[in-house]
C-alpha cells in the first residue's frame, strides 16, 4: 500500500531534518534549507524539496521544536495514519501520555502560532 | 499531484511507465532490447547498444559475415587483419565458444541498495545525494555493481569480480554480453510478467549461462501472517517448469541454466537486531529490531519472515525456503532440456560469512544498513566469487576456456569500446 510507504518516507526525511539541525545545531528550518540545498536540481527534486518545504515545513518546526517525534510529526501531517483496529505503527519510543492527548497537543500546537514566512524561500 | 496527468507529459509517462513495467529500455529506437541510456532499464542492466539504429547489431548475437564489416555483436572486435585479410572476429574468437550471462532475478539479483549517506545527517553534505537521480531511476538498483552482471569496478573495494566481469576475462570476445533481468519483488509467481525482456534468438545468438535466482520473495511476505502467501513447493515447481519450457525455446543450444537455491535467512535476526540503524546511530535510540517491528507494522516489510522477532516465524521461513531449494535440486537433476545442461548451486551464505570473518570482519557488515535485508556489494561479490569456484570446480564446461587470443584482442581493440 503505498500510503505505507509515505509513511516509512516521512518519518525517515523528518528523522534527517531532526537529526541535521541536531548536528549542525541549527533551526529546523535552517535544517530543513541545508537539506534542500544538497538535492540535485535534476527530476525536480530540489524545487519538490522547496515545495514540500513550503507546504508543511511551518508545522514541522512547530511539532519538533515542542520534542515532537518523527513518528507525531507525520500522523499529524497525516502522513501516517492508524487504522482502526490495527496496530500503532511507530519507530520511535512511544511519548508516556496516551497518543491521544500527543495528537491533541500536536493540534493545538499547530493551530496556535502564525505560518513563518521562510527568508530565503522568496 | 500526479505530474503524469500533464498533458505535455502524458506520453513520456506512458513511456516510463511501460519501460519499468516491461523491463525493457525505455530509450531503445531499434527495439532490440540494448540502449545507448544507462537508466531506466538501458546498459546498466544490459550490454550496451553499438548501433541503436539497426536491431540486427546488439551485445550476443553470432558475428555477421565475421563482423568483417561491422560490428554486429558490440564486443568491439571488427574488421579484417590488414596482414593476412582474415577477419579479426574469425581470428581471435573462432572456436572460443563465447556465451553471454543472463541473470532471472529479485531486488538481490539487480543489486537494491539505499545509500547510508542519504539519511545520515552527521555525514551529510552537498555529494551525498549526486546519485539520486540515478538510483531513481533505476529503481533504487544498482545492476550496474551487481555480482552476476556488475561492469563497474567495485565500490567497496575487495578484489573479487562480477560473474560477467569473470567470464569477460576469460574470453574477451564476451564483452558486453549480459543481461540484469531482475525486478525488486520478482519471484517464481510473477517472473512470468517480465520474462519476455529477455533478449537471446535461438538461431542467431551464442549460447547463455542463465541464473535462475528467485532467492527470496516465494518465503517472503508483508503481511502480519507471511506463511500462508508462501509459494507452495507444488506451486514453485510448476512456475520453474514453465520458466525452463520458456528458456529452452528462446536459448541458443549450448546454453546453461543454473538454478540457485535460496537461503537460510536466520542468520539476518541473529547478526542485525540488536545494532542500531543509521537513522538511530546519532542519539542511539532506533536498532534494527525497532525498524523491523516499524516496516512490519505497516506491512510494508521486504521479508516478515526473516526480519521478525518470533523465533517460530523465521524458523518457518527457513523450512519453506529449504523445501523450496529441494525442489530445485529435484528438478535439476531429473530434468533435460535440448537447448540447454540444467544444474542447481546452493545460497551458502554462511560461507562467505567464513570467508569474511577470516579477513578480520565482521558478518553485519554484509548487509545494506537501511533496509537491514539485502545482501551488499560485498556480500554479492563473495557470494559471485563462491558461485564461480562452484561452478568451475563441479561443471568447468559451463563457464568456457581461456581464449589465447586474448592479449592480441587488447593489443588490437584495446577497451573495446567499453561498457
Amino acid at each position: 500500500n503505498s500510503n505505507d510507504h509515505i509513511c516509512v518516507g516521512c518519518v525517515v526525511v523528518v528523522s534527517v531534518i531532526e537529526q541535521l539541525a541536531q548536528v549542525h545545531n541549527s533551526t529546523t528550518q535552517a535544517a530543513m534549507e541545508t537539506l534542500c540545498s544538497y538535492l540535485p536540481e535534476k527530476l525536480f527534486l530540489k524545487s519538490a524539496c522547496h515545495l514540500v518545504v513550503r507546504i508543511v515545513g511551518p508545522d514541522i518546526i512547530k511539532l519538533l521544536s515542542a520534542d515532537m517525534t518523527a513518528d507525531v510529526v507525520c500522523h499529524h501531517l497525516k502522513f501516517c495514519e492508524q487504522v482502526p483496529g490495527q496496530p500503532l505503527c511507530h519507530l520511535y519510543p512511544l511519548p508516556k501520555e496516551a497518543w491521544k492527548l500527543t495528537l491533541e497537543n500536536a493540534r493545538q500546537i499547530v493551530k496556535g502560532s502564525p505560518t513563518l514566512k521562510y527568508s530565503r524561500m522568496s | 499531484s500526479d505530474i503524469c496527468s500533464l498533458p505535455f507529459l502524458a506520453k513520456i509517462c506512458q513511456e516510463i511507465k511501460s519501460a519499468i513495467e516491461h523491463s525493457v529500455p525505455f530509450k531503445d529506437v531499434d527495439s532490440d532490447k540494448h540502449s545507448v541510456f544507462p537508466t531506466l532499464r538501458g546498459y546498466h542492466w544490459r550490454g550496451r547498444d553499438c548501433n541503436d539504429s539497426d536491431d540486427m547489431v546488439y551485445p550476443g548475437r553470432r558475428p555477421d559475415n565475421w563482423d568483417a564489416h561491422q560490428d554486429s555483436n558490440c564486443n568491439g572486435i571488427w574488421g579484417v587483419d590488414p596482414k593476412d585479410g582474415i577477419p579479426y572476429e574469425k581470428k581471435f574468437c573462432e572456436g572460443s565458444q563465447p556465451r553471454g550471462i543472463i541473470l532471472l532475478g529479485d531486488s538481490a539479483g539487480a543489486h537494491f541498495h539505499f545509500p547510508p549517506e542519504w539519511i545520515t545527517a552527521s555525514q551529510m553534505s552537498l555529494k551525498s545525494f549526486f546519485n539520486l537521480p540515478t538510483a531513481l531511476t533505476n529503481e533504487l538498483n544498482w545492476p550496474q555493481l551487481s555480482g552476476a552482471t556488475g561492469f563497474l569496478n567495485s565500490t567497496s573495494g575487495i578484489k573479487e569480480k562480477s560473474i560477467y566481469l569473470r567470464l569477460r576475462k576469460r574470453n574477451l570476445c564476451n564483452h558486453r554480453d549480459y543481461q540484469n533481468i531482475s525486478k525488486n519483488g520478482a519471484s517464481s509467481q510473477n517472473l512470468e510478467r517480465f520474462i519476455e525482456s529477455l533478449s537471446r534468438n535461438a538461431l542467431l545468438d551464442q549460447p547463455a549461462i542463465v541464473i535462475y535466482a528467485m532467492i527470496g520473495n516465494d518465503v517472503c511476505g508483508r503481511k502480519t501472517d507471511p506463511v500462508p502467501e508462501m509459494t507452495t513447493p507444488e506451486k514453485f515447481y510448476s512456475k520453474v517448469m514453465e520458466t525452463l519450457e520458456f528458456l529452452n525455446s528462446h536459448l541458443p543450444d549450448g546454453s546453461h541454466v543454473i538454478l540457485y537455491g535460496l537461503p537460510n535467512g536466520t542468520f539476518l535476526w541473529d547478526y542485525l537486531h540488536d545494532k542500531y540503524h543509521p537513522l538511530g546511530q546519532l542519539n542511539k535510540d532506533v536498532t534494527y529490531d525497532q525498524f523491523y517491528s516499524f516496516l512490519s507494522c505497516l506491512q510494508v516489510t521486504p521479508c516478515h519472515g526473516w526480519m521478525s522477532s518470533n523465533q517460530t516465524l523465521r524458523a518457518l521461513t527457513s523450512e519453506r525456503a529449504k523445501q523450496l531449494s529441494d525442489t530445485l535440486k529435484k528438478i535439476a537433476t531429473s530434468k533435460k532440456f535440448k537447448n540447454f545442461n540444467l544444474f542447481y548451486v546452493d545460497f551458502d551464505f554462511q560461507e562467505i560469512v567464513k570467508e569474511w570473518q577470516k579477513r578480520g570482519r565482521q558478518p553485519w557488515e554484509l548487509f545494506e544498513p537501511v533496509d537491514g535485508f539485502h545482501p551488499n556489494e560485498v556480500a554479492l561479490l563473495l557470494l559471485a566469487d563462491v558461485f564461480w569456484n562452484k561452478v568451475q570446480r563441479q561443471w568447468p564446461d559451463v563457464l568456457g576456456k581461456e581464449n589465447p587470443f586474448n592479449p592480441q584482442i587488447e593489443q588490437v581493440f584495446g577497451d573495446q569500446g567499453g561498457h
